[in-house]
């Protein structure tokens, strides 16, 4: 489903080049559930990012779904990503000047549906990780694990093939976290997407199919 | 050192009103080392806000070492904040146009101290919790977890009587977690720091010397 060849990640700042990522191959089979762990910093972010299409690569290839994409403009990466990919950001990324509905509703701005019809989806999302009491506040009027949750239900309401989850759990309290992943299991199970976590909880890791390791920007083990 | 008096926080946006803190009673003795516990959207950053002065209650009085603060003005209040409180913010609120280490020396500000006094304390913060390499960094080209320790540096770096700690390490591994929390514990033993830090690991909370749990507002037990 995803594949990555040698992949090499360098970013500059004035002083510092860093090698964020080091020459990554990683396969990620159709209706897999895997984990990324790793200490602060390794990497991990970086190599979400480019598995949904949102950084490039400095080296190497990329392949969705068997589709080679380094040769993509982005209006085509930018169409492939809305249609197979759900992301959860480690920082949320809301829109502050819309409600917590009308950012649910965004990816399925898309997709060819009546506004009542993505209204209801958002609200069916939200109520799912707990929400349907906050649908109309802003997020700077939420707590840090609703704004969190908004995110999730934003991943999610597409029925993406593909979700990328970066520390989906973070500022969740162990129950909430737990029911979260308890949405990310069924919807793996159910309806066959394949899922890339990124999690510093190991007890959440060992509930999915596969842990990889990443260390200083190189996979480990 | 911290001293409330039942409490009320109550929250209006158009549509809803919550009441987000319920009579909350709580003293927080010196150099106590306090975990404060609860679900996803319970009330605990809006209680850790109002204790740093950073939020007004709806209802009730605050005492600040003794100090009755519900009278001050903006400006004794600010004065007050800046000399006596570190905080760190469940969203880091750190500043997107100031290096890392400009962003860490601007609780120093304040005093009287010159300007390479100011960066050699800002320096030996982010090397505690192992920043040195990122000093010239802007948070946008951090991990999620190296700003939440940049947001540490800072709340640190001027020694303050209380640290209030908004879910310091959500997004750490669980090594780094472990060291921020030992920077934390050096604090409270060795300088008599006054820590209230809200946290959704219990590893971590049963570490502490007292945990106070809130549901829905209002504290449990
Ligand atoms: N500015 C605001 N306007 C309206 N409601 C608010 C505002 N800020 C917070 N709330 C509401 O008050 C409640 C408590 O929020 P708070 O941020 O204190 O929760 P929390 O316990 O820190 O949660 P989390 O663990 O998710 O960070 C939440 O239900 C939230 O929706
Ligand atoms: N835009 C950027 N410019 C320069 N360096 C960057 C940029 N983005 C990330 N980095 C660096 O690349 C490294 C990897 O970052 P990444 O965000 O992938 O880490 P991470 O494993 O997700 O960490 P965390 O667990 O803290 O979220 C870090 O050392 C970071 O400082
Ligand atoms: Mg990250
Ligand atoms: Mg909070």
């Amino acid at each position: 489903m995803i594949k990555l060849k040698n992949i090499d990640k360098v970013y500059r700042t004035d002083k510092i080049e860093t090698l964020a990522l080091k020459e990554i191959d990683l396969e990620v089979k159709k209706n897999e559930f895997l984990s990324i762990m790793g200490p602060s910093g390794c990497g991990k972010s970086t190599l979400l990012n480019i598995m949904g299409l949102l950084d490039q690569p400095s080296k190497g290839e990329i392949y969705i779904d068997a589709e080679q994409v380094m040769t993509f403009k982005d209006k085509k990466l930018a169409k492939l990503r809305n249609k197979k990919i759900g992301f959860i950001f480690q920082s949320f990324h809301l829109i502050n000047d819309l409600s917590v509905v009308d950012n649910v509703e965004i990816p399925l701005l898309y997709r060819k549906m009546s506004g009542s019809e993505r209204r209801r989806r958002a609200l069916a999302a939200l109520e799912k990780v707990g929400l349907n009491t906050r649908t109309k506040h802003f997020p700077n009027q939420l707590s840090g694990g609703q704004r969190q949750r908004v995110a999730i239900a934003r991943a999610i309401v597409g029925e993406p093939e593909i979700i990328l989850a970066d520390e989906p759990t973070g500022n969740l309290d162990s129950n909430m976290g737990q029911e979260i992943i308890d949405i990310l299991h069924n919807l793996h199970k159910n309806e066959n997407t394949t899922i890339v976590m990124v999690t510093h909880d190991e007890h959440i890791a060992k509930q999915t199919e596969r842990i990889i390791r990443l260390f200083d920007g190189a996979m480990v083990n």
